[in-house]
């Protein structure tokens, strides 16, 4: 338990003094284990690191606190601080409106478009789902399946380009009486070229009003290669980490939003329809300290 | 990155700890790794080494001490072959290229759909089927996957068929009731044959953390697994975890997915592997 590991650290110099480079040295590197250890990519473990240490150097040790304590509470706070202060929720952009989900193969992009049209429906819109997801086998087998147990409207449509189903379904919104359209892409490399221009192509056609990176919460230190890829082909504007229901630490948000800026806006935590939470920053930031 | 002929300085292990890090080796491994550096600086600096080959043999050991486990040298009929693994890190797609691998080596191969939870679970692996050539069984209506895996293995007796494996739901370890579904299916199939499952294939995704190790030592305490297939590492992801898993449980990583397609399946190479993780 690292702030356990602190006190021992901090034991010599309890009471009055101030944090120094040289008494918070040892402090800094156990943070820095707990990070990495944690998956978060260790660049950007480094980064916060030196940003903890100005923070921490010449603050007052009070008798109320111990240098341990203050320690971890400047971690927490600028954990909560990089994983976003204020809860970013999902901007109403408009209706019709369109979201694009893209990732890395298994993320969880399928499961997640399902549940994201199920929160919508919930909230008293309409959603309509499609896939172009032409390659895996069963793909949009899936989507239909998960559509149709959730009573979400599924668009048909028989066509193996996925530009062209982009596009039919663009034209399928007003005849569905749909608010807001969501589709599923198959999952890609960063580094295959082909697939990164076809997702594109597909986000050409679609211009859509949100652009969603689905990610799986135990991904290590890729996390960084595959979401500058991302977003230097194709941009996207907010984030969705999944299998966080499980016991990793999910250091990949910190990786994620340190180099990209981007919102995390929810966290999947389930296999059911109804496990996707908000994301929220002061929860994220304990889960990753352990 | 490490060149013949580096002396090892403090930068200059600052850079290998950065490497290993971003192969995804973790602080254990990486920590381990650089202080073997320093054990053997004299004769690095002296030239009689480099770093390159000390860091490379070092792997290299950690490898080799796995044992060979599962494996039975008298090839029983069918050969049963479980695949487990957290979700979506190519459980399915592995057994499709496994399947075709069989097939080519003249065995009759048949594909078990034990996935009776997930939308379309099914319809996937009867595809791969197909690709495969292989044969391919799926539940009666509302059957749990232990009862498929025991029809699957009544079926293969039946025909004489070599080779059975298993698809099951991606699950997570953290899962007290998914995991007692899996060695319930486990129990059926040794009673079916009381050395089945032949082989208990633990599939990890390359681009997975520390996380990876915490898996496989879960599903190694519940399911004894007997080997790892390591998948899409076609990407930039290392999978530098698996040097962790391989010398605290010392199970062997037997395949490696490149790809998804129903070629992409290779043996694992431990020298290649290790000279990708630096690369
Ligand atoms: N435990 C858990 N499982 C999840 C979560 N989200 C998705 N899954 C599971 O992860 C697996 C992969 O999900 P998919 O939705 O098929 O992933 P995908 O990104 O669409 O995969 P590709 O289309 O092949 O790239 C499935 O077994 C899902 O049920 C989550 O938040 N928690
Ligand atoms: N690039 C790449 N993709 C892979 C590889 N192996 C599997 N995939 C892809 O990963 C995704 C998930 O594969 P699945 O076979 O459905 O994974 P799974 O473990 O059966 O998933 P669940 O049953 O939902 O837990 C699919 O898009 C596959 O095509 C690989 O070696 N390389
Ligand atoms: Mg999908
Ligand atoms: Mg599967």
């Amino acid at each position: 338990e690292l702030t356990d590991k602190l006190e021992a650290v901090f034991k010599s110099i309890r009471g009055h003094g101030k944090l120094t480079e040289q008494n918070i040295k040892h402090a800094l590197r156990d943070i820095r284990r707990a990070l990495l250890e944690a998956d978060v990519n260790f660049k950007v473990a480094k980064h916060f690191i030196e940003s903890v240490q100005d923070k921490a150097l010449g603050t007052e040790v009070f008798e109320s606190i111990t240098p341990g304590q203050l320690i971890v509470k400047i971690v927490h706070d600028e954990l909560i601080k990089l994983l976003g202060e204020k809860d970013v929720r999902l901007q109403i952009k408009g209706s019709p409106e369109i979201f694009m989900v893209c990732g890395l193969q298994g993320s969880g992009k399928t499961t997640t478009i399902a549940k994201l049209a199920h929160y919508f429906r919930k909230n008293g819109r309409n959603p309509m789902v499609s896939s172009v997801d032409v390659y895996r086998p069963a793909a949009i087998d899936q989507l239909r399946v998960l559509a149709r147990n959730n009573k979400i409207t599924f668009f048909e449509c028989d066509s193996d380009d996925p530009v062209s189903i982009a596009a039919k379904a663009i034209e399928a919104i007003n005849t569905n009486d749909a608010d807001v359209l969501l589709i599923d892409t198959a999952g890609r490399l960063h580094i295959d070229n082909a697939m990164m221009e076809e997702l594109s192509k597909v986000r050409n056609i679609l211009n859509p009003h949100h652009v969603l990176f689905v990610a799986d919460g135990m991904t290590g230190q890729d996390a960084v290669n595959a979401v500058e890829g991302f977003i230097d082909f194709i941009d996207f504007d907010g984030v969705i980490l999944t299998k966080l229901d499980s016991d990793t630490r999910g250091g990949a948000a910190l990786s994620i939003r340190h180099v990209t800026g981007k919102p995390i806006l929810f966290v999947g935590t389930g296999e059911r329809i109804e496990a996707l939470d908000v994301f929220y920053p002061d929860r994220y930031a304990s889960r990753i300290l352990g | 990155l490490l060149p013949f002929g580096a002396t090892i300085t403090d930068d200059m292990l600052d850079e290998v700890e950065e490497a290993l890090y971003e192969a995804d080796l973790g602080v254990h491994a990486s920590e381990f790794l650089v202080e073997k550096l320093r054990d053997r600086a004299g004769e690095i600096n002296s030239g009689k080494t480099d770093p390159y080959t000390v860091m490379k043999e070092s792997i290299l050991s950690i490898i080799d001490h796995a044992k060979e486990k599962g494996t039975p040298t008298e090839k029983s009929r069918p050969y049963i072959i479980l695949v487990v693994g957290v979700n979506g890190v190519g459980k399915t797609t592995t057994i499709g290229k496994l399947a075709l691998r069989y097939k080519n080596e003249g065995s009759s191969v048949l594909l078990a759909a034990c996935d009776t939870f997930r939308a379309a679970a099914v319809d996937q692996l009867e595809i791969w089927a197909k690709r495969a050539n292989a044969e391919f069984i799926k539940a009666q209506e509302g059957a749990d996957p232990a009862s498929v895996a025991y029809d699957a293995i009544m079926r293969a007796k039946a025909r004489s068929t070599d080779v059975v494996i298993i698809d099951t739901a991606g699950r997570l370890h953290t899962s007290r009731n998914l995991m007692e579904e899996l060695k319930k299916i486990r129990r059926v199939l040794g009673k079916s044959d009381e050395s089945a499952p032949h082989e208990t294939l633990l599939v990890l995704d390359a681009t997975t953390g520390q996380n990876a190790l915490t898996q496989a030592d879960v599903f190694n305490r519940d399911l004894n697994i007997s080997g790892i297939v390591l998948t899409k590492l076609d990407g930039t992801a290392k999978g530098g975890i698996v040097i962790s898993i391989i010398d605290k449980l010392k199970i062997p990583i037997k395949l490696i997915g490149i790809g998804e397609g129903v070629d992409d399946l290779r043996d694992f190479d431990p020298e290649s592997f290790t000279e990708a993780l630096f690369a």
